[in-house]
């Protein structure tokens, strides 16, 4: 069980800072145990943005919680390579070119598995395979396919 | 496997049924604001078995369209969701019988009634858990980030954010 | 106390729907107390989009969320006529349309006060009469006046 | 009244002394994710007397510049605000003295020292909460609505939502 543990959270680890890196073009990011040999001791999260040395996640700005949470998310799903990720809006608080990124990596996963965005931003739906429009007359939902 | 379709009638805005067929790569799902892109996201989770509190409603029934504010609300809300077998990844849920292209899981809600359906027969809501898992999809976990939930898994205490490695382990 | 206190939610309510329903064009809003006469109760805010009918406030969407708070973050505004409104990306949530109209709005309170907005949204800087531009380089930030 | 310039020096990512100059009318802040505008929206919560917790900030010497990667940190994050008085609003603040156009408020913090600053000399901070009470300037209230914060206003309970119309009567 400790073992299988520790061999999920070193994979998952070694994901994430890779995509972190990805995304932010540089800088450093880890998973580690508060006490590095005790699997029920806390994760810590360090998210390090080049050129830069928050001291809490929470000092990180809004678009750069974003990325460092989509890279936690991708990490995982590279790890459990599951069929499918459907995503709401993660891209609100990026600017053009962290949305850009993004729009990227998330084409590439398509490769791979089902992805599915609700987003109100060129940059997703112009890397999108296919879209479609969502409209509301009445207080009536519509579906229809999009010609990209 | 794969979402081949998703078919909804009567859940939230959705009032008509209406069938939206879903293919491989990226997907993009747009529209004004309150046009129905995250019911529609509802709509998915809502048959993988998530609770009405993270689906925005304090009850099941306010998950029935309720009308607006001239039409009459419809009177069960219905949600059937299509993943693909062409990989025969589902065949163990197939003791005797021959091998279906894809399956269908189902959820209906009416006032005071709510059932699970796979292949269109009622079953308990353990069969969906089951084939989800299967699947590799869990509803709970990473693979579905509602609208303003994707920096809560950096958010959560470190102890809460162990858990999560805890479960895909 | 009892008769200053109505005087004010009053106001505030009546702002608070008109606002509503600019924004909305249309629709209604209002907000009351719990149990009308006790001054003690808890405040109901009551917001339904046009031709819609949500059982509560979760219901409502992203953007109409952020639009029904809007409101009511500007009928306080309007009550108390206050110097300034410093504003953090408020508008990450909005599509296109909703976001122009709240940049006109925005533009309107800045004839009457000090209106910052720190955005994203090409809507909202095209309705600036000033904009400033943030960049960061090794880790320090330096703040430059835009022409616009 | 209104905010004629802010000036801020060692405070959170603003390194070397910064002055911004403000005019009426509406002015937007642009940039890059990680630039910088919310730490300058920190910076004039601070400067009005925000504690560390509602700054993004465990402790308020986290508020000091702490030198990133390659710098070294500063010994002090320093705020300045300058709000006009040419219609005499802060008349009563300065019973002997000449009216001056603009007053200015300060904040300064180093390891182990605080302090609070009305016309260059330190003061208490009740004497900042009494300015901001005569110019209508509420930093808890409803003006200052930091990111991702602008729907807690409606998702607050009905109790607490009582208390914003209390404060404001
Ligand atoms: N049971 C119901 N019956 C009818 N309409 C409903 C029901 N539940 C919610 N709605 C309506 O659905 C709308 C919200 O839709 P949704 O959240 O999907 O919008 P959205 O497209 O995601 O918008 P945004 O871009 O702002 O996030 C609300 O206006 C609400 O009134
Ligand atoms: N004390 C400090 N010293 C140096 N840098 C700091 C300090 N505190 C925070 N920072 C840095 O400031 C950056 C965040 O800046 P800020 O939140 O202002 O960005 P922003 O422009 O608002 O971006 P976004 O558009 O993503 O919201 C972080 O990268 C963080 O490392
Ligand atoms: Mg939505
Ligand atoms: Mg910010």
């Amino acid at each position: 069980k400790k073992a299988q543990f520790l061999a999920a959270l070193n994979q998952v680890a070694t994901y994430f800072e890779r995509i972190f890196h990805q995304l932010f073009q540089g800088g450093r990011a880890s998973l580690e145990l508060e006490e590095p040999e005790n699997i029920n001791s806390g994760l810590i999260i360090r998210a390090h943005p080049p050129d830069k040395e928050p001291h809490l996640i929470d000092a990180l700005s809004g678009g750069e919680q974003t990325l460092t949470a989509a890279a936690f998310v991708f990490a995982l799903q590279e790890y459990l390579a599951g069929p499918l990720l459907i995503l709401d809006e993660i891209d609100a608080t990026l600017d053009k070119t962290n949305s850009n990124k993004l729009a990227k990596l998330l084409q590439g996963y398509g490769d791979h598995c089902q992805v599915i965005v609700v987003s109100h931003n060129e940059e997703m739906i112009r890397h999108a395979k296919r879209a479609y429009g969502v409209t509301m007359r009445k207080g009536i939902s519509k579906v229809l396919s999009l010609e990209l | 496997t794969k979402i081949n379709r998703v078919e909804i009638s009567g859940f939230k805005s959705f009032q008509r049924k209406t069938v939206i067929p879903f293919f491989d790569g990226l997907t993009a799902i747009v529209g004004e604001n309150g046009s129905g892109k995250s019911n529609l996201f509802d709509a998915i989770s809502f048959v993988m078995g998530r609770r009405s509190s993270s689906l925005r409603a304090e009850r099941l029934e306010q998950l029935i369209f309720n009308g607006g504010e001239h039409l009459s609300p419809s009177s069960m809300a219905e949600v059937t969701l299509y993943l693909d077998n062409s990989n025969g990844l589902f065949t163990p849920f197939f003791p005797d019988d021959d091998q279906p292209r894809e399956i269908s899981l189902g959820r209906r809600i009416a006032k005071g009634y709510a059932s699970y359906q796979f292949m269109d027969k009622n079953c308990p809501r353990e069969m969906i858990d089951r084939i989800l898992e299967t699947a590799k999809i869990d509803p709970d976990g990473h693979q579905l980030i509602a609208q303003g939930n994707l920096t809560q898994v950096i958010e959560k205490n470190p102890q809460r954010r162990r858990e999560i490695i805890d479960e895909i382990c």
